[in-house]
């Protein structure tokens, strides 16, 4: 399919001839009979130079108003968006009009980024306390014989 | 008319990146 | 129109009406110049016949029935152009999605669910908390077990020293032993 900027070009020309296919030099000269029944040649290349003038001032104005807007790039970028979306055949979303509704999905893969790396120190954590609770115990397994030991002895010398 | 529609335009485009960068330093300063 | 065009304005950086409007207005202001230099050459070369019996305010006429003749046909011709131009161009279909706008696809996330994520996270932090507090706390009793257990092994210690001293003087009774001791 044509891209947009071919389209638009083409458009405008469409427009630039029609318009000058309806003001024809019959319809001119008609307007200006009298001085076209006067001097019909000198009639014939002012409406000549008012076609080619009309047209260059449209192109022109069409060329500026392109580069003003930077139409064309934004065009074939526009022209890339909808092809990649071809496959959609649903409406795609569009800002609901309530900016906090709008703005959450713009944070939720951070919010997910930032859930997986609490879920990662908390296990860390959890692991490293485990370890930690392993030595506890056995320093208090280790603390109780040491003090059956002293205990032993105590009774030994008692 | 017109203006309103552009410039709620451009915040509905810009405004979530601006919003963004604030989270993410809150949340990289909660991790610190 | 009841169609505001937001989303082909946050494509843009304007509306299309607006782009539109302005191509109108453009358009418009050189009809009206090229019909002006068009008359005023005409009256340029009337004054080349003093005898004809033109009046400038003829030919004003026929320029305003020639200018009204085009005006018609280009608005007529603008507004196809136009919708034509908004149809097929200025426009983004509904079913596309601007790139800054990709994430509403990959997360679509409700209220609800937003907030789900939220208390999740809440209370993943709650939890780290508490394990770093359970964290510190066993580190304090470690460093407590250190201290008891080295005690206790003085203790010990004290005790061996006690047995081997006696088994050094290698005394038999007790009363003896106690006076070492």
């Amino acid at each position: 399919a044509p891209g947009r900027v071919q389209i638009f070009t083409t458009v405008v020309d469409t427009f630039l001839e029609k318009l000058m296919a309806a003001g024809s030099y019959q319809k001119f000269a008609k307007c200006y009979r009298s001085f076209y029944k006067l001097q019909p040649e000198i009639t014939r290349s002012i409406y000549d130079q008012f076609v080619s003038q009309l047209q260059d001032s449209i192109k022109e104005e069409i060329q500026d108003v392109k580069d003003e807007g930077n139409l064309e790039e934004l065009f074939n970028s526009l022209d890339k968006i909808v092809e990649e979306a071809k496959d959609c055949k649903e409406p795609a979303w569009r800002p609901s009009g309530i900016p906090e509704e709008d703005v959450r999905s713009s944070l939720v893969p951070y919010l997910l980024k930032h859930r997986s790396y609490l879920q990662k120190i908390l296990k860390e954590k959890e692991e490293e306390n485990k370890k930690l609770a392993q030595s506890v115990l056995a320093g208090r397994d280790r603390i109780a014989e040491l003090q059956q030991l002293i205990q032993a002895r105590k009774l030994a010398w008692q | 008319l017109d203006e309103l529609i552009v410039e709620t335009a451009i915040r509905r485009k810009q405004w979530p990146r601006k919003i963004l960068t604030h989270v993410i330093q809150a949340m990289k300063a909660e991790q610190e | 129109s009841l169609n505001l065009r937001a989303y082909e304005a946050q494509f843009f950086g304007f509306t299309p009406q607006t782009c539109l409007l302005r191509v109108y207005i453009a358009f418009q202001d050189y009809l009206f110049e090229v019909m002006l230099v068009v008359e005023s050459v005409i009256l340029k070369k009337l004054e080349g016949f003093p005898g004809c019996k033109i009046s400038s305010c003829q030919i004003r006429k026929s320029t305003e029935k020639f200018l009204l003749f085009m005006k018609e046909h280009f608005d007529k011709l603008f507004s196809r152009m136009e919708e034509v131009l908004l149809q097929l161009v200025l426009n983004i279909p509904e079913n596309v999605l601007l790139p800054e706008d990709k994430v509403h696809q990959q997360f679509p996330y409700t209220k609800a669910q937003f907030q789900a994520l939220e208390e999740e996270m809440e209370r993943l932090q709650q939890q780290y908390r508490a394990e770093v507090a359970g964290g510190q706390a066993l580190r304090a009793e470690l460093e407590e077990q250190k201290a008891v257990q080295a005690e206790l092994e003085k203790i010990l210690q004290w005790f061996d020293g006690l047995d081997s001293t006696c088994r050094e003087h290698g005394t038999g009774n007790f009363k003896e032993s106690f006076v070492l001791l």
